[in-house]
């Protein structure tokens, strides 16, 4: 399944 | 983090403190719509519901932080301290019609069906459209006071140095959404009227008014 990435942008 | 992200993170700060400073001096919102800037208060808001729980960095959450307040503040100024001065007789865009398509797209096409990726789809969405009604608004009107098109550049060049962004960490990060890539693309081309006009008209002292 979709490999938790971080969200680091705004 | 590289130049282009930073640079866009910095215009779209521009942005939003320019039109903030336009509405406080002038003390007037003419010419600007209200319906884009609430619809940017909704893209921060269901975007950085994770400001709380999930910590990056201090300019990551100040950014955050200030992105939401100052576009807080420009809705209150405009919707109730300086209400006399909207012109809701042209803007007129029925913003239903682009909050509840891209409702239903974020929940059919998403990373992860959970609340907080579903919010945050919502929001890359929203984003690509919410300045229609600021485009349509002006389109009415004829012409935008230069300070006006001073926002919508800096704004526009935001998100196309985001695409930098995103070409720079594909190829040195292997970092890629396609969903914030397609979403930043329509955003930006959005704007490609607006930029041709910006830099044919204005960066050359003119008023940009719409050919009637």
């Amino acid at each position: 399944d979709y490999e938790e990435v971080t969200k680091d942008e705004l | 983090m590289n130049i282009f992200r930073l640079v866009g993170d910095l215009s779209h700060l521009l942005a939003i403190f320019v039109l903030l400073l336009k509405i406080w001096k002038s003390r007037s919102c003419a010419g600007v719509s209200g319906k884009s800037q609430i619809l940017f208060a909704l893209v921060f808001i269901t975007r950085y519901l994770d400001l709380f729980t999930n910590f990056i960095s201090v300019y990551n959450s100040l950014m955050k932080v200030i992105f939401i307040a100052s576009t807080v503040a420009t809705v209150y100024l405009m919707y109730i301290k300086f209400k006399a001065t909207y012109d809701s007789n042209h803007d007129t865009f029925r913003i239903e019609f682009l909050v509840v398509p891209v409702g239903g797209l974020a929940f059919l096409v998403n990373h992860d069906f959970t609340p907080l990726e579903i919010l945050w789809t919502f929001s890359i969405y929203l984003e690509s459209v919410a300045i229609l009604p600021q485009l349509f608004m002006i389109s009415k009107t004829g012409e935008a006071e230069t300070i006006t098109s001073h926002y919508l550049f800096a704004l526009g060049s935001y998100r196309a140095l985001y695409l930098l962004n995103w070409i720079y960490r594909y190829y040195f990060e292997g970092y890629f959404d396609l969903i914030a890539v397609v979403a930043g693309c329509v955003q930006t081309i959005l704007y490609c009227d607006f930029f041709y006009l910006y830099i044919t008209k204005v960066m050359w002292g003119k008023k940009l008014s719409l050919p009637a």
